[in-house]
């Protein structure tokens, strides 16, 4: 654990803390991508298989289990307790163009072909495009709320900082995963053009607005 | 999971 890691993963836990609370606090899911949601579940849901398998730390179980809960906790917020306020006519990106790929590549480009090793290879390959619904939300409805705004920093930083973190252990332990690294990067390089709007507009105050 | 990676990282 270094000081990178743990900020990832503060970001990342901060990231869905937000989003849960503006949802549940708002009483609404408005401008959230349920599609987006799902892929995260998903994500979490092969990736934390290992829970039963291995132990690592408290710290490890602890985190996995938060977020497999709260990705669950989340859809049922959006499709069940508040469904009335989900923008589904906002929400139409496919996100079959991103799951079937994240299979395909994971079958083909893995570290071991068992099936604990391809589901987290899946996991990462999917996660890094994850977001893609919600992005695609916010540019077509052309603005976003401050909250989500917050939201989005968060888990966007989460990955760049997990990218520092991997330098600092090659650096200190000599060893890296390019799996991890390829998708880390990608999966923040998507960030980039909100990472600007978001300390050009949103830092000053103002909404994110996109120019029509 | 992950072979190279310790299995720590989240």
């Amino acid at each position: 654990m270094n000081i990178f890691r743990l900020l990832g993963d503060l970001s990342h836990l901060l990231a869905i803390m937000i989003l849960l609370q503006k949802i549940f606090y708002s009483r609404s899911c408005a401008g959230i991508s349920a599609k987006s949601q799902v892929l995260f579940a998903i994500v979490y849901t092969a990736r934390y298989l290992d829970l039963v398998t291995v132990y690592v730390s408290l710290y490890n179980i602890s985190m996995k289990v938060v977020f497999l809960l709260s990705s669950y906790a989340t859809l049922y917020l959006i499709y069940l307790k508040f469904r009335a306020t989900y923008d589904r006519n906002h929400d139409t990106f496919r996100i079959e163009f991103l799951l079937l790929p994240a299979i395909v590549l994971a079958l083909l480009i893995n570290h071991q072909f068992s099936a604990l090793e391809v589901l987290w290879t899946f996991s990462i390959y999917l996660e890094s495009v994850a977001i893609l619904p919600q992005l695609f939300m916010v540019s077509k409805t052309g603005e976003a709320e401050s909250i989500t705004s917050h939201y989005l920093f968060a888990l966007g930083s989460y990955r760049g900082l997990y990218i520092l973190n991997w330098f600092y252990r090659y650096w200190t332990e000599g060893h890296y995963d390019l799996i991890a690294i390829v998708a880390g990067v990608v999966q923040t390089v998507l960030y980039c053009d909100f990472f600007y709007l978001y300390v050009t507009k949103v830092l000053k105050g103002k909404k994110l607005q996109l120019p029509a | 999971s992950s072979l190279y990676l310790v299995k720590d990282e989240l």
